[in-house]
């Protein structure tokens, strides 16, 4: 399942707005600074991802790399513990984001890698259906990838 | 119109798949 990572990405840069955050998700550089991935992860699941967690991740980063990467790996953490101790669904198979090249490079690649990660929690949270429900009302292209990017994680996937 | 049959069964698939995993328990234990 070899999905093009630059459509991955700009794929799942619109799922992710449907989230209405109120950081900035436009762009790629949008992204690096993790704000607008922490607000959607704590509407999916504000008692995993909580508000307490929510403002350890700061929003004024400006081009300050290593505070970017400070909230990216707080980000990562986070939804992997979510995986394994919320899902129980181990995901050692999927290659882990490289944070350093979202940051420093704006890899397209590595955005997608973590905003898969993102997708995952949502289809697979208490209010799946909700979610779901909305990528079902996306331009089916953009279904497309999505349904591509959940097939591909759930391939990766060890209960 | 084969574009128009294709692209029925592409949302066919979508819709298919979808609608399997909203179908599907959640993941959250309990």
């Amino acid at each position: 399942m070899d999905l093009n990572k630059t459509v991955l990405c700009e794929s799942l840069i619109i799922w992710l707005q449907t989230f209405k955050t109120a950081a900035p998700c436009k762009t790629v550089e949008d992204l690096t600074s993790g704000a607008a991935m922490s607000q959607a992860l704590h509407q999916i699941d504000p008692s995993w991802f909580s508000e307490s967690w929510l403002a350890r991740i700061k929003e004024d980063v400006g081009n300050n790399v290593r505070l970017k990467m400070n909230n990216l790996k707080k980000i990562l953490q986070m939804m992997v513990d979510y995986y394994n101790e919320l899902l129980a669904q181990k995901i050692t198979d999927f290659p882990l984001p490289d944070l350093a090249r979202v940051v420093e490079q704006f890899d397209h690649v590595e955005l997608g890698r973590l905003l898969q990660l993102i997708l995952g929690c949502a289809v697979k949270c208490d209010r799946k259906q909700e979610y779901i429900q909305i990528i079902m009302t996306l331009e089916e292209s953009v279904q497309h990838v999505v349904m591509t990017a959940i097939q591909e994680l759930m391939s990766k996937e060890t209960v | 119109d084969p574009n128009m049959k294709g692209a029925a069964a592409n949302e066919g698939v979508l819709a298919n798949f979808f609608n399997s995993l909203l179908s599907k328990k959640t993941g959250v234990p309990g």
